[in-house]
């Protein structure tokens, strides 16, 4: 049975979609079966994977009842990759699923209807910044969640928020499992001088939360690589991204054990 | 009566807060009557005015109809320059809202009631990075909007659709005035030798988009006066973040003659 990771922060900008990319593309790279869904109206995560972000093949549809599975799944030629697109259409789809019966549960049906945790090892859901009616559904179908946090005043203060709106879709009897895998230090170098930044990170490390030991440094092949819609594993093995987000993979995998 | 600004991208961390803010403070700084307004349940721009983000006395109850606007202006000592406060309240407030009569004209009723456009030569919006009900309140009641952007190519790709939106608003009769005042070219220095970024900031002046010339270089004294819930101005006078910001204003302020 497949691990669903939610992918997810209301603070804009912190990393979801990257996070989301690269630690699917490590996953498969060492031999795991790996999903990824784009929950996100931006569309960003499908853009990384050359996907038309206005495309009417997207999981948004499959939530409505419209398309199936088998009608949007995008397949790579390298690993063992797969993807559920989004679209900028998600934004008027999200308005009509509010109203429907069972909104909340929409994706997690589908998994079930579908068999989709028996047909991946690891299936990644990246979600827009907003606490709205897909990030419901992407946690509702989770088994666990990941938050990407810059080590910045407004991002550390954010965290507060996202745990409040988790707490309540398990009090509401919606996902009694979810757990927090790990929370992500990103855009973080330890050794730079920059005193706000290392205090910040100190305080989420001390927080008592869950946060992965491996920090994602701050790394413009990160942002080649999405620019050019690869992994950064295919945009630079060398690169200060690779050796983190491979890093950060082998903790995600060692967790499971 | 005020020109009023909605700041908005559903592109996540961009700097909306940042620019809202900056120039908000900008404009008091050189005598204009300046009102802010937190539209976004992360409530970062009040935690500037250092404001508790659980506050009940915020802007969402005003459009719900249960505060008047006296209950909840927050004022600043030095210049004419007032806020009305978010709060994380404002992801239930919105669920709320949207099931109401006039669920998106409650902000244009407010300042008709309350006479705001005659009390503020300027009135800005922090919009969250998401276009639901309360980024289109904010657009509603406004006169002009401005997307601030990283020289990104999600960033980029992004700006279409925030277009899009206002499309509709304008097409359904909800605002037949709204304009762009400009785009933001946010976090770019120009003699930086990044291609990418570079390339991506001369698109967008050749996208025939309505620009504003001032470019915000990246600057760390921005982060740091979010930090201390100071304008940049207050942070540090000297630094390019005041500078550009003081450029950005003038550039609004001649607009308006
Ligand atoms: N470690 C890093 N080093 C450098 N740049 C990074 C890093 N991580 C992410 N970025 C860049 O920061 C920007 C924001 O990242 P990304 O789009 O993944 O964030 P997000 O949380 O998904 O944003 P949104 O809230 O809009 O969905 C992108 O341009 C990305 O390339
Ligand atoms: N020109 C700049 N130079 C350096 N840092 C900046 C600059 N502008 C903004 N920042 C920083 O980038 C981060 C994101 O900015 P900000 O929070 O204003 O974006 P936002 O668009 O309001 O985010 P959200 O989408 O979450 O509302 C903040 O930590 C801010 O301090
Ligand atoms: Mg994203
Ligand atoms: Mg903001």
């Amino acid at each position: 049975m497949a691990t669903v990771i939610s992918v997810c922060n209301n603070k804009g900008g912190v990393g979801k979609t990257t996070a989301t990319l690269n630690i699917g593309a490590g996953l498969a790279k060492v031999g795991k079966k790996v999903l990824l869904i784009d929950c996100d109206a931006q569309s960003n995560l499908s853009m990384c994977f050359r996907q038309d972000e206005d495309t009417s093949y997207n999981i948004g549809r499959v939530l409505l009842g419209e398309l199936a599975i088998k009608d949007i799944l995008v397949k790579t030629e390298k690993y063992h990759l797969h993807l559920l697109p989004g679209s900028r259409e998600h934004r008027k789809i999200e308005k009509r699923l509010v109203g429907e019966t069972g909104a909340e549960r929409r994706l997690l049906k589908t998994f079930k209807k579908e068999k989709l945790r028996e047909k991946y090892d690891y299936i990644l859901i990246d979600c827009p910044p907003a606490l709205g009616n897909f990030t419901t559904n992407a946690l509702v179908a989770s088994t666990h969640y990941i938050v990407p946090v810059t080590p910045e005043y407004f991002g550390y203060k954010g965290i507060k928020g996202v745990l409040e709106f988790i707490n309540e879709i398990i009090e509401h009897d919606l996902n009694d499992d979810l757990e927090l895998m790990g929370i992500i230090i990103n855009q973080f170098n330890e050794n730079v001088r920059n005193k706000v930044r290392k205090g910040i990170a100190d305080k989420i490390r001390q927080s008592g939360l869950a946060t992965f030991k491996t920090n994602i440094r701050q790394n413009s092949d990160l942002v080649k690589a999405a620019t050019n819609a690869k992994s950064i594993f295919a945009q630079n093995e060398d690169s200060n991204g690779a050796k983190d987000y491979s890093s950060l993979v082998n903790e995600i995998i060692n967790l499971r054990q």
